[in-house]
Parts: structure tokens; C-alpha cells; sequence
């Protein structure tokens, strides 16, 4: 894999739909205290699939939503969108679709979906995404999405498609990518790999081999 | 499996060797396991700047806490090379001599590995292509100014608008 | 007791709101009794710097978190002077527009306190006009050197043995 | 109090006596990444009383001793004096004297000692400080001084006499210095008040009451 681009709408300080890209050097992201650098980086980590609002700082999952200024209200739905390169495997476990679908939370990864018609639960009502993305799909591409909408549920989509969270785990395994991996370092922990127990040193390692 | 945690284990101690004599300019860092003879063991570090005694690394000071941090996770990059990684502000507690350390090791891994690196530090800023400014001009929301410069010393003609 | 509590709170939490402001150029900074009815109640930390929601001070970037720690303790010493005190690293957070209201800060509360810092900002030790360097000329033993200069410009003129 | 003069020997890196002293300005303490800043702090947080190793960075006790280079052994004893300037109630309570003693550890407050003679107990053996200590005690000064030996013994003296942690505890109560005192901000340390618990912050506002 190799980062191409982040877009976020609504997650924490980013109201608005900003995108990053990144070319194949190192980026260095700066600006004043409090201006969002840090926020960044938990949007990298939350799309990733981490579950646990403080490793966000914050309370609770409401917290990553744009919560208003004085000049603007808050907004009712978090998205970022991870764009990844990877020319190999995935093309063929994802096909490549042109427009996103919303689909009922909670539905099989996208590949199950594909394939067989999905049992429509009781209750299911599709929700109708925010704002129209404007994700575009390229071969050799995979994006990754995921949606917080201040009821609490949550989506994850893989090209466009729905999918579980154990899908998008199941694409960075072994990468050392994923929630709390050692490769996305908080500001000020860098010294927790030292003050943290021998044994959750040895999961790094395991992790990595 | 364990003859594959061994593998590992054993790889990244050697690249961890290294990595530490680069940063430091000397002395031994080391990976060690708790207990040898017990396969679920846990993991010790030790370290030794260059010219002191080897010390539990609690006794280390806030700069070189984040020296042996950070080599160990360049020796687990070198081993199983990670596609991006995510400093935030891990210079801030490195003197200028540290930084210099600091910045030339990532230059030598971005060959494999894309770092973004959010700092303060204007040393670790000129290492770096690629430069997004993130800006507040309306009070509580996040704007970006992106700059892509070449060569480092572009950045002296930053516009006003970005700079910090 | 219970009524010195109170006193001693409602001043601080006045002096508190007045760091506040001059340390974030506006904004509101608060201590809040976590149950109102509660003799022993904890306290909250409510703070809102200038154009920003009121929220949660976990949501605060470290910068941030810094400078509300900072107005704190300098409100406690307007109520009760402390004879010295001591801040290691305090700066290394915050942006260069911080350095300089933190510092200003410190320098209005030099009259009535000793302060001592441990530091790696330039900016911070135009501030001070005793300047102590330690260094490990032999390696692992600290030695001190000491330099006074009563005018900050005299800093450039720091002797070759000293300059860090 | 103001503070004039820190001297330590033996405390952590700084093998030979070093002295630091204060004018009523503000001071800056630099230097290159491990060289001792810190440990100065920590020298002076436990000669204030700090009981716990873990808060100065150590497992135990004995990491406080310097524990020798390449060149260099290991020293037996650590020794840190504060001295401090109160023109004021101090006299009274602590009669300057020309030459510190060594008293056996365990006796009771210099002030008791001047009046009555103490009960011997067993095992008193009076200890010879390392150094000759080259303190000199001056009107309106108060110095404050602890040792540790590598044995785990340590004593506390004011003014060249023995004394236990609780005269020491005594005579900064109400000044906001003590072990754990607000005045004190370790390195890193600088967000744990927002971070503590509501009942620790109240503990603060109670000890500058
Ligand atoms: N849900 C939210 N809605 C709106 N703003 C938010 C939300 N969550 C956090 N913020 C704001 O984001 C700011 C913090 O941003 P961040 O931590 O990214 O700053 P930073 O650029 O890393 O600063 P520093 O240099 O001090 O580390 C806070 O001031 C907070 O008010
Ligand atoms: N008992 C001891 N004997 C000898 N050396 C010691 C002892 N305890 C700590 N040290 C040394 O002191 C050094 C740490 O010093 P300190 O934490 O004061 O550095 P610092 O100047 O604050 O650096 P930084 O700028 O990185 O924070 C360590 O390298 C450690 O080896
Ligand atoms: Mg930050
Ligand atoms: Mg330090």
C-alpha cells in the first residue's frame, strides 16, 4: 500500500470537506496550538477501525463530530476516506464500483453482497448519506470509508461498498496498520513503548513478525 | 508461531543495534526477553548512551526516552516496512543536535516508508517535500494551505498566508 | 475548613479566569464544583479559547492543555505566593506566539516569585537573566556553568564553553 | 523563604559537589538532551521530602546515588542542601550553629535535642557524614539538608542538626512546597492537573488555602 489521500467532512475541527494528497516523500503538517494538526492524525486512526473514544480524545464517539462554532451549527455526520495504491492483490477481492451506495448498517462485506442476494433484516431503513461524495474510484485504488452519524451508528464501506469492520482489519493485517498500531505515534506518547509492560512490547513484536 | 516470534525478534534486535548507534552517535541498545526460558516471555529494553553506565531506561531523560522510542520503531520498520507512519510532534523534547540525528534517519527511510510528521520544529519542517499548512482564519474550523516545495529552501518564500 | 476553602476558590477561580484570558488573548477559563451540594465536591475545569465551543478540556490540543495547566498555577500563586518554583519543559508544546505570552507572563510574576526553567527555547531564555549550562564534557558526570548576563542581548555573547 | 543556594554531591549525575546560586531574577537551566537538568529538579523535590522513587524517576532509593561511569565508580552517599532566605520566624525555632554533627538517624527534632538529652536507644551508632560538609550558616539563612547512604539509611538535618521529615514537612507547611507540590511541574507533567481526578484538583486549591 502507499497513501494517497485523506478526505474528511465533519470529524472534529474539519466542517468543511478537506482533502489531503500525499506524493511518495515525507509530509510535514504545521500550524499554531489548537488549529487541527493532531485531529489529522485521530482521522487516519478512527478510519483505520479504532473503537475507543479516548485513544480520540474525547468521551464518547459524538465527540468526532463537528460540534459548531459560534457562526455555524454543529453538523449531524462524520466521514474521512482513506485512498490507499496497492496495484496487487485487491483488485480482485473488491471489484472496482463508480458510485458509493448506502447501505443498511450492519449488512456482510461487500464481497458476500456481491455475490448473493443479502436477507433484508427487520427494521433496515437505508440511510441516504449526507452530502454526495465525490469519491471516484481508479484501478489499482481501494478506498476506505467510514461514516458517524451523531444517532451512534456507524458505517464502514470499502470502494463504495459496505462492509464490517473485520473487513477493513482483514486488508492491514500484517501491515502493522490498523487501531493502535506502533506505526501512527500520539503527540506526547512517544515514550510509551518504553514505560509500557513487557508483555505488550512482546505484542509488538508478534505483531510485526 | 514462535520460531517465527524468534525470527522476528532476533531481526529487529540487530536493526534496534543499529538504528540505536545512528541516533545516539554511539553506546548499545538492546532488546532482552524477561524470562529465556519461558516462551510466552515479555520484553525488557535496555539502553546505554555513549560514555554512561547501563541503567534501567526509567533513568533516561525525556530526549533520550524518545531517541530509544524512535529507534526501535525504525528497527521494526526495517524489518516489516509499514506503508505510512504518524509522528505527532515527537521532536519537541530533542535538542538541536538530536533533531539533526533525528531528521537524517528519516530521510534515509522514506525510501520505504511515507512519514507525515506534525511539528513545530523549522529543522524537521526543511526535510520535508511536502508541507500542508492547517490554518484557523474562521475561529474553531480547520482550513488547509498546501505548499509543495522542491527543495528545502523554498520555504523561506512561503506565502504569508501559511506561514506559522 | 470549609469556609477557607471557599474563599480561597472563588479567588483563585477570579485570578484563574484572568490568566486565562491574558494567556490565550481571550476566551474563558473556569473551576467549576463538580456537585454544588457537596461540602467535599472535586472540581471541574471548564475553558474556551477565544472562537471555540466551550468543551471537554480532554478535546484541547496539547498546546492548548499546556497554557490552561500554566493559567492555573499562576492563579494559585496570586493567592498564595510560593516562595520559588519549578518548570521543566513547559514550553516545548507550544507555538512560537505561545512561547511569547508565556513568557511575558512569567516575566510579570518574577517580582513576587523565584522562577527556575528548564528549557531548549531560545525565546524562553532571553527571559531569564541567570543562565546556569550543564553539561557531560565527562561523559555520565553533569557539570554546571554559569553565566550571568543582566541584558538578554549579552546572550550572543555567551563563552564558546557554554553555548549548547 | 527565597531561595539562594542549592549544593549537591553524589545526587544522580552529579558525581562532585556543584553548586547553583540564585538571585531574585528569573533562572534558565539548558543543555544538550541527558545531561542533568531534570536531575537538578529531581534534587530538589527530594530534599523537600519526596518519599516515592517512582516520582524521581527510579525503581528505588539507591538509582539516586551516583552509580559511576566508565571512569568513574560508583559514590556511596548522596547529599542535597537547600538553603534559604527567611529573616523572619526561623531564628526562634532553629539556633544557627557553627558546625553541622552527625547525630545517629532516628533521633528526635533538633529543637528537642538542644533541650533534653535523648534516650540512647539500641544499635545507635553515629555515622560520620562523608564529606566534610563545607556549609556555612549565616542570620536570617536556613539550610536544609538530606542524605541517603547505599545502606538506605538516610538523614535530614536544618541547620546542621538532625532532624526528622516531619520538621521538615513543618516548617513549608502552607507555602505550596513539600513533596508533590504544585510548585514543582516535571518534565511531561505540564497537563496532569486537567488530566487528575476532580478530588486531586480540590486537594490543590485545599493546600493553598
Ligand atoms: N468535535 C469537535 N468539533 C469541533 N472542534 C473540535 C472537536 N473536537 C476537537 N475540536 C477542536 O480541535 C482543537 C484541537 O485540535 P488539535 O488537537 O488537532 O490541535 P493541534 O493542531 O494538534 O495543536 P497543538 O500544536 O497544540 O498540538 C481543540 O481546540 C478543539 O476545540
Ligand atoms: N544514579 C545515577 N547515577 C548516574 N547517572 C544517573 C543516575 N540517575 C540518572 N542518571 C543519568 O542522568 C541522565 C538523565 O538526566 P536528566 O533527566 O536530568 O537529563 P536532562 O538534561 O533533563 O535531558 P532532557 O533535555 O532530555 O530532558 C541519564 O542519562 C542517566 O544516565
Ligand atoms: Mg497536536
Ligand atoms: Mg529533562
Amino acid at each position: 500500500f502507499k497513501l494517497k489521500r485523506v478526505e474528511l467532512i465533519g470529524f472534529k475541527s474539519f466542517a468543511d470537506r478537506t482533502r489531503l494528497e500525499f506524493g511518495s516523500g515525507t509530509a510535514a503538517v504545521v500550524g499554531p496550538n489548537g488549529c487541527g494538526k493532531s485531529n489529522l492524525g485521530d482521522a487516519i486512526n478512527w478510519v483505520l477501525g479504532e473503537q475507543s473514544p479516548r485513544s480520540l480524545r474525547g468521551d464518547r464517539m459524538a465527540d468526532l463530530i463537528f460540534n459548531g462554532t459560534r457562526l455555524r451549527p454543529a453538523t449531524s455526520m462524520a466521514e474521512v476516506s482513506l485512498t490507499l495504491l496497492d496495484a496487487t492483490a485487491l483488485e480482485a477481492k473488491h471489484p472496482v464500483r463508480a458510485i458509493p451506495i448506502a447501505v443498511p448498517a450492519g449488512t456482510t462485506s461487500a464481497a458476500e453482497s456481491a455475490g448473493a442476494a443479502t436477507e433484508v433484516e427487520d427494521g433496515d431503513v437505508p440511510v441516504a448519506p449526507q452530502v454526495p461524495s465525490r469519491l471516484h474510484f481508479r484501478d489499482g485504488e481501494i478506498v476506505i470509508t467510514r461514516r458517524l452519524f451523531r444517532s451512534g451508528e456507524s458505517e464502514y464501506l470499502i470502494n463504495g461498498d459496505a462492509c464490517r469492520l473485520r473487513d477493513i482489519q482483514d486488508l492491514f493485517m500484517g501491515t502493522g496498520l490498523g487501531p493502535d498500531s506502533y506505526a501512527i505515534i500520539e503527540q506526547g506518547r512517544i515514550g510509551q513503548i518504553l514505560s509500557s509492560k513487557p508483555s505488550d512490547r512482546r505484542s509488538i513484536i508478534e505483531e510485526a513478525a | 508461531s514462535r520460531r517465527q516470534f524468534l525470527e522476528a525478534f532476533q531481526a529487529i534486535n540487530a536493526n534496534f543495534a543499529e538504528t540505536f548507534r545512528t541516533l545516539f552517535g554511539g553506546g548499545v541498545g538492546a532488546m532482552r526477553l524477561s524470562d529465556e526460558s519461558d516462551p510466552e516471555s515479555g520484553i525488557d529494553l535496555v539502553a546505554q548512551p555513549p560514555g554512561k553506565r547501563l541503567q534501567n531506561v526509567l533513568l533516561l531523560s525525556g530526549g533520550e526516552k524518545a531517541l530509544v522510542a524512535l529507534a526501535l520503531l525504525i528497527a521494526i520498520f526495517r524489518y516489516t516496512p509499514s506503508p505510512f507512519c504518524i509522528l505527532d510532534e515527537v521532536d519537541a523534547p530533542l535538542d538541536d543536535s538530536n533533531v539533526e540525528r533525528f531528521t537524517r534517519m528519516i530521510r534515509a527511510m522514506s525510501q520505504t516508508t511515507q512519514f507525515i510528521l506534525m511539528t513545530h520544529n523549522k529543522r524537521t519542517m526543511e526535510i520535508c517535500p511536502l508541507m500542508y499548512g492547517v490554518t484557523m482564519e474562521e475561529p474553531g474550523v480547520s482550513k488547509l494551505v498546501s505548499v509543495r516545495f522542491e527543495t528545502p529552501q523554498d520555504a523561506d518564500e512561503l506565502p504569508a498566508a501559511a506561514s506559522f
